[in-house]
This record gives structure tokens, C-alpha cells and sequence, in this order.
């Protein structure tokens, strides 16, 4: 039975997962969501 | 990655940055206690050390890989980040995962699709080989948390990962907690074979014969007794563990008596706590009378008492009911004990109460659990864009809150599970403790967990989200604020008893869980779902960590990421409150008081708490161990004078020592030490045994060499 629905705020946005998010944000990290380290010795 | 160099120390010091988000802060500590429960890593506030793990607000969420050595190694949890399973996976790679799909051998498994990938955006799909990357002997998990998504970095519609086993194909990239081979490769990385978890104590499904060393005392007279059953008469039919599915198995525990007021108890194996509160959870079915009851007993242990001291913690009255219902107790016991279920029957001596399913650990239980009965039917039968409602819950906390759930998504989001948290107050105002209460809500986290049903607890994938009331969160449009006084900013509901009440704004997210994720697992079991829900106080979170208080923090070096917090000053906060544990657990029992959906339940079932020997406190009560950290799983006990004092962990052949058992030492390195030292004394003695015979030669020779006469 459905309910009156009043206000709802929604804190994911509907962004489903953090690299939607980091998306949203504009970052273009290391496979996603990965700091870019010079030690490693590789690059993307 | 490869490479010792890599590794943190088991216990990994942390400061949360003051720019976090006060909720990803109680999140970030709910993240710490899912890895004290399910492996060897632990967390401890940064008191010095050399390198540690800042989690800052950054501009979205992301980690490096492994220990970095860099002194203050960033972790970003941005706005958005603060879920449970993102805070897990941003960890696992700061402790030296990658994700799942970059094994050496991902391509056995999954297929790429290159031309859905956005240009420009092939690198994130890069594999690494078995030099740089070890997969640790763990089979490739469709399931793992640090897994993309099949949509991941996709330009159309069109999925850019392909599962080669179609079963995943939806359940892939999941948001939920680590899967049981995240956690396998955790222990294998960090050895924690030879400690186990922080936190864990047991779990039983009654599936062997041993149950899990439990032990069964009865009264000489009584014939009354626990007995490992598959079914019972008058029911179950069958356990919780398996719910009937696999024939030749399925075992819990049944208490049935000949004669009324009989008793039995089962016991424990023994139990060395580490922290001083715990949380019992299993499942109960009462197939008898309502005046069956099951008392929850410890028995302690003091160092010189073999017989134990028996404590009384709480009178279960389980509802006759033709199902299974969880149950939780809260203990708080810091010495050696066992757990005692004593089965007291009632007027009646048909049927009995059946007991499955029993997990241990030491941690705050959950405050409410809402049981939504059919759940798969309510998933079919709810349109698209409507909620239902869980009864009214009453927190320790004093406020009463309620959670909106859309089983079947919202218009935007229609294939996910959506869920919000509201508070409430009465119509009439006659809330218990409505006159202290403090508008708006100041710092309540409210966190849903849709409850991963597995019988281990450590093997759990559970679903959870959390929010957290600001004070300052105003109504969009208007000067109210969002978190203030339902009656002010909320709206007049009727409940199905006819109650009439306020509920306020709500606040959740629209995408909790896709169906696919929600129809797997163990979330539906017995056609039943169950929703945890808590509300813990996180005022003690608004003020910053404390700092070392003769350290300052060495300068971030080695990231190219921009965003870093504010610098901070070296100024020693005099607050305190940032401890390893979340807050908040109790034996209250909600005040369910309506429910506008009569498919639904609660399943919380009718306690008595006793009179004086329980411990009613909403706090952890003090720890005298938290002073003191043991290391290398080492454990924290009181000596006879109740000061904190470790004891180590040892094996046959080797041992920790010392104050936190910093040391280690074993029977090899003493082999070592005897063989060096008798090689020394050997060596020694060669050389005192060469030099006296040399001398001694010598003389002979001067003797020989002597004129005749002078000897005379």
C-alpha cells in the first residue's frame, strides 16, 4: 500500500557508485579512483 | 601489489581530517569495525608514527596503493564517498589491493569491450602481471568489492565489462561489504592466520555434531534437554541456517520438555573477550507456549575461580509464531566466559524453543530490526515510485525515527532499491523523554542495513547507508531546517493502529541496492528480508582528532592529487571522544507503534531485562584496555590488581614479549643463541687450550736446551 511521500533528500544524487562520483566530480584518476604514484614507475 | 615494502603494520595509525563530513566520519568508523570483525587489520588513532592514513574531503573518493612510506599518506572521502562498502574499498586498496578485474588472469573470466569504453578512458581497464600483482591464490571473485561495475567508464548504453559466467553479469561491481575472498586475500597478505580478528568471538550453525563445542547441563531430575534436530514436532520444520534446502542437512538446536517448568542449559565453549562489550545474535522459534522462555546467562571467570560466576543478562519471551525471529542481546563481560541458554518451558510440554544460527562478537548490537515478511512479493507487488513504512523506532538516543523504503525504485532510479530515514514525533506530544529532546537534531547518525541472512557473520555482505542530522541543514525554499521538530517541518501521517503522528523530511538515497544485488545472496531468506537499524550520536565526532601531542605532522609528499586539506596547526585539542569503537548499543526493545503496510512485522521479540544485574547502559561501559594496545594479537586482560596488562599470543614454537608484545621470539632463535654461544666457548676454550700448550712446549724446549751444569 503506498504511503503520501513528502520530502526526501537524496544524498547519493542517484549517482550509483564512487566512480560515478569521481566522474561527477571531473577527476581522471588512475584506473578510477587510484593515486597516481611516480614510485610505481608506470604511467596510464 | 607485491612487495613487502608495501605493507602497514596490522594496527594502522589514522587522523581523520577535520574537513570530513561528520557522517563519513561515523562511516569511516563503522568501515574500521567491519575489518576488526573480519581480519587481523586493525585501526588506532595516529599517535606519532612515522606513517599513517589522513582521511581528508576531497574532491571524490580515491586511495593510493599500499603503504607509500611517505609519512602522511592521503585517503580521500569526499562528498558522496561515505558508504560503508566505498570507505572498504578506498582501504583495501590503501592496504595494497588492486582492483579485481586487473589480475594477471581477468581475462579468463571477463570480457572487455573496448569499443563501449569512452575514448580516453582505456587506462582504467589496465591488467597487471604476476610480477607486480599477486592474486594470492584466491579464485577470481565476480563478488569483490573492489570489482568495476559492468557499466564502468561505458560511452553508450552498452556494458563495457562482460562476466564469461552470465550469472554475474548483474551482481558485479557490487556496493555492498567485502566478499569472503576480499577478506581471504587480507588474511593471506597480513598473516593473520596466526591471530584471527580483532573482535570476532563465534559463530554456530549447529550444521556439526561437536556444535561448536557447546556443552549441555541438565538438572538430575529434569528430562528435559537441548537436542541437535533437523526438524522438531510441533516445528521448525526445518532450520534457519538452510531453510530446508539441502537434504541430510539443516541442524539447530531444540529445547523440548516432559514436564512443565523443566529447564536445560547449553553452554558455550570458553571466551577470551578483548574489549569488554559484546553482542549476541541468533535466531529463535518458539513451537511451545507463550510462557516458554529462554534466560541468557555468562558464566566468568576470575583467574583463581574454575566454577565460574553465573550472571544473569536477559529473559527471552519468544513469540508462538510459525517462524524463525532474530534476536540480539547485549553483554558486557571483560573476562574469560562462557555463553549459557537456559530453556525454561512453560505450562505446556508440547513443542519447545529452537535456537539457530548464533553469533558472537564484540561489537554494538543493532538498535531495531524492521522484518519485512515476503519481501520478494512486496518487491512485485509495489509500483514503482511507492514507499512503505517500517513502525516507528524509539533510539536510546530518545528520538523516534522511521524508515520510507521503495521496494521497487523510484521513477529515476527504478531498477534500485530506495530507502530514507525520517524522524518522527507524536501527535499529542507524549513522546517518552520528548521534553529533553534538542531541535533541530544535533549529530544523530540513522544507518539502514539491509541484512546479508549468511549463518557467519564474518562471511556477511550486508547492505548499509547511513545519514547524519546537521543542525544546520536548511529546507530547500525555506528558513526551516531540515532536521528540526517533525511537528514543525513534518507532516500529520495515521499509522495502521490508527496512531496519528509527525513525520519528518526524509533523507536516503534512491539507489540502496539494485534488485539483481537484492534478490542474491542470503538478503531474502525464508521469503523474509531484515532491516537493521541504529541511531548512534556522533557530537563527539564535531571536534578534531586530538594531534600527537609532541608530533607534528610530517609534509605529504609523493601524490599528485591536488585538494589536501587545510593545513592544521600543531595546537593539542583538549577534546576527546575519538575512540576504535562505535557508540550506541542496547537491550531496549522498540516501541513499534504503527505500521502503514500490513504485510510487515517486527520481529522484535519480548524481552525482560532484569532488575539490577543488567547493565541498561546506552554506552559501552569503560574499558580498562582501551589504555592499553596490545600488540600482535595480543590480548588485553586486568590483573588482580584490575590494571590492563597484555598477555601475547604464542605458538609451539615462538612467542610475543613484552609491555604491548612488541617482541618476538621463538624456540629457533634460542637454537641460534645456544649454538652461537656454544660455538663462542668452544672457540674459546680451543684458543686457552693452544696457547697453555704452546707455553708449555716452549718451556720443555728451554728446558732441553739448558746446559748441563746449570741444571745442577
Amino acid at each position: 500500500q503506498a504511503a503520501p511521500r513528502g520530502i526526501e533528500h537524496d544524498v547519493d544524487g542517484g549517482k550509483q557508485d564512487l566512480f560515478d562520483i569521481n566522474e561527477d566530480a571531473g577527476l581522471d584518476l588512475f584506473e578510477g579512483d587510484i593515486l597516481f604514484d611516480e614510485k610505481l614507475g608506470r604511467n596510464s | 601489489i607485491i612487495g613487502e615494502e608495501y605493507r602497514w603494520p596490522r594496527m594502522v595509525p589514522y587522523y581523520l581530517e577535520d574537513d570530513l563530513e561528520i557522517n563519513a566520519k561515523g562511516v569511516i568508523l563503522k568501515a574500521f569495525e567491519q575489518y576488526r570483525l573480519k581480519t587481523c587489520i586493525d585501526f588506532k588513532p595516529w599517535s606519532g608514527e612515522q606513517n599513517y592514513i589522513s582521511v581528508f574531503k576531497g574532491n571524490g573518493c580515491f586511495s593510493s596503493i599500499g603503504n607509500r612510506r611517505v609519512g602522511k599518506q592521503t585517503l580521500s572521502i569526499g562528498s558522496g564517498c561515505d558508504r560503508l562498502a566505498t570507505v572498504e574499498h578506498e582501504f583495501l586498496h590503501a592496504l595494497g589491493f588492486w582492483h579485481e578485474q586487473s589480475r594477471s588472469d581477468r581475462d579468463d573470466y571477463v570480457y572487455i569491450d573496448w569499443d563501449q569504453i569512452t575514448e580516453g578512458k582505456e587506462h582504467n581497464f589496465n591488467k597487471y602481471n604476476d610480477s607486480v600483482s599477486s592474486f594470492l591464490n584466491v579464485p577470481y571473485d565476480y563478488g569483490s568489492v573492489m570489482h568495476y561495475s559492468q557499466k564502468a567508464f561505458q560511452s553508450g548504453s552498452e556494458p563495457t565489462i562482460i562476466t564469461r559466467i552470465p550469472d554475474f553479469k548483474e551482481t558485479i561491481g557490487q556496493r555492498m561489504e567485502m566478499s569472503q575472498s576480499d577478506v581471504r586475500k587480507l588474511h593471506t597478505l597480513y598473516h593473520c592466520n596466526k591471530g584471527g580478528s580483532s573482535t570476532f568471538l563465534d559463530s554456530c550453525d549447529f550444521e556439526t555434531e561437536n556444535i561448536c563445542g557447546m556443552i549441555q547441563v541438565s538438572g538430575e531430575e529434569s528430562r528435559a534437554s537441548w537436542q541437535r534436530v533437523s526438524s522438531a514436532p510441533g516445528g521448525p520444520d526445518t532450520d534457519y541456517t538452510q531453510t530446508g534446502r539441502c537434504a541430510g542437512g539443516g541442524y539447530f538446536m531444540h529445547f523440548s520438555a516432559v514436564e512443565p517448568e523443566s529447564s536445560s542449559q547449553l553452554e558455550s565453549r570458553f571466551l577470551y573477550p578483548k574489549r569488554g562489550f559484546q553482542c549476541l545474535q541468533f535466531f529463535i522459534y518458539n513451537s511451545g507456549d507463550s510462557s516458554d522462555r529462554l534466560r541468557i546467562w555468562t558464566r566468568e571467570f576470575d583467574l583463581h575461580d574454575s566454577n565460574g560466576t553465573l550472571r544473569f543478562i536477559q529473559e527471552i519471551y519468544a513469540p508462538l509464531s510459525d517462524a524463525w525471529h532474530i534476536q540480539h542481546v547485549s553483554l558486557n563481560t571483560s573476562k574469560k566466559f562462557r555463553v549459557l541458554f537456559e530453556a525454561v518451558a512453560g505450562k505446556r510440554t508440547l513443542g519447545g524453543l529452537s535456537i539457530d544460527d548464533l553469533n558472537l562478537w564484540e561489537g554494538s548490537c543493532p538498535e531495531h530490526v524492521w522484518r519485512i515478511r515476503g519481501f520478494s512479493g512486496v518487491m512485485e507487488n509495489t509500483s514503482v515510485d511507492s514507499a512503505i513504512y517500517s513502525p516507528r523506532f524509539t533510539s536510546s538516543l530518545g528520538y523516534s525515527f522511521q524508515v520510507s523504503l521503495y521496494p521497487n525504485g523510484t521513477g529515476s532510479n527504478p531498477d534500485e532499491l530506495a530507502t530514507f530515514l525520517h524522524l518522527t514525533s507524536s501527535d499529542d506530544g507524549d513522546d517518552e523523554n520528548d521534553d529533553g529532546l534538542v531541535w533541530p537534531a544535533q549529530w544523530k547518525q540513522m544507518s539502514v542495513t539491509m541484512m546479508d541472512q549468511n549463518p557467519d557473520i564474518r562471511q556477511r555482505m550486508s547492505n548499509q547507508r547511513s545519514v547524519t542530522t546537521d543542525p544546520n541543514m536548511k529546507l530547500d525554499g525555506s528558513e526551516g531546517f531540515f532536521w528540526d521538530d517533525p511537528r514543525k517541518v513534518g507532516e500529520l501521517v495515521t499509522g495502521e493502529d490508527g496512531s496519528r503522528y509527525y513525520r519528518g523530511p526524509g533523507a536516503g538515497t534512491k539507489v540502496f541496492l539494485s534488485r539483481p544485488r537484492a534478490l542474491s545472496r542470503n538478503f531474502i531468506k525464508n521469503g523474509d528480508s531484515l532491516f537493521l537499524l541504529s541511531m548512534d550520536d556522533l557530537s563527539h565526532l564535531v571536534a578534531p582528532q586530538p594531534l600527537p601531542s609532541s608530533t607534528v605532522p610530517p609534509p605529504q609528499t609523493g601524490s599528485t592529487v591536488t585538494g589536501s586539506p587545510e593545513n592544521r596547526t600543531t595546537t593539542v585539542s583538549s577534546t576527546s571522544g575519538f575512540t576504535n569503537a562505535t557508540t550506541s548499543t542496547t537491550t531496549a526493545i522498540p516501541a513499534s507503534s504503527s505500521s502503514s503496510v500490513t504485510s510487515i512485522t517486527n520481529s522484535t521479540l519480548t524481552t525482560i531485562p532484569p532488575s539490577s544485574s543488567v547493565s541498561s547502559s546506552t554506552e559501552p561501559p569503560t574499558d580498562p584496555c582501551v589504555s592499553l594496545q596490545c600488540e600482535n594479537d595480543g590480548v588485553c586482560v586486568l590483573d588482580e590488581a584490575n590494571l590492563p596488562v597484555c598477555r601475547c599470543a604464542a605458538g609451539s614454537d615462538w612467542w610475543f614479549y613484552g609491555e604491548r608484545c612488541e617482541f618476538r621470539s621463538s624456540t629457533h632463535n634460542l637454537i641460534v643463541i645456544a649454538v652461537i654461544s656454544g660455538v663462542c666457548v668452544f672457540v674459546v676454550m680451543l684458543m686457552a687450550s693452544g696457547v697453555t700448550t704452546y707455553l708449555c712446549v716452549r718451556r720443555q724446549k728451554r728446558r732441553a736446551t739448558l746446559p748441563a751444569d746449570w741444571l745442577f
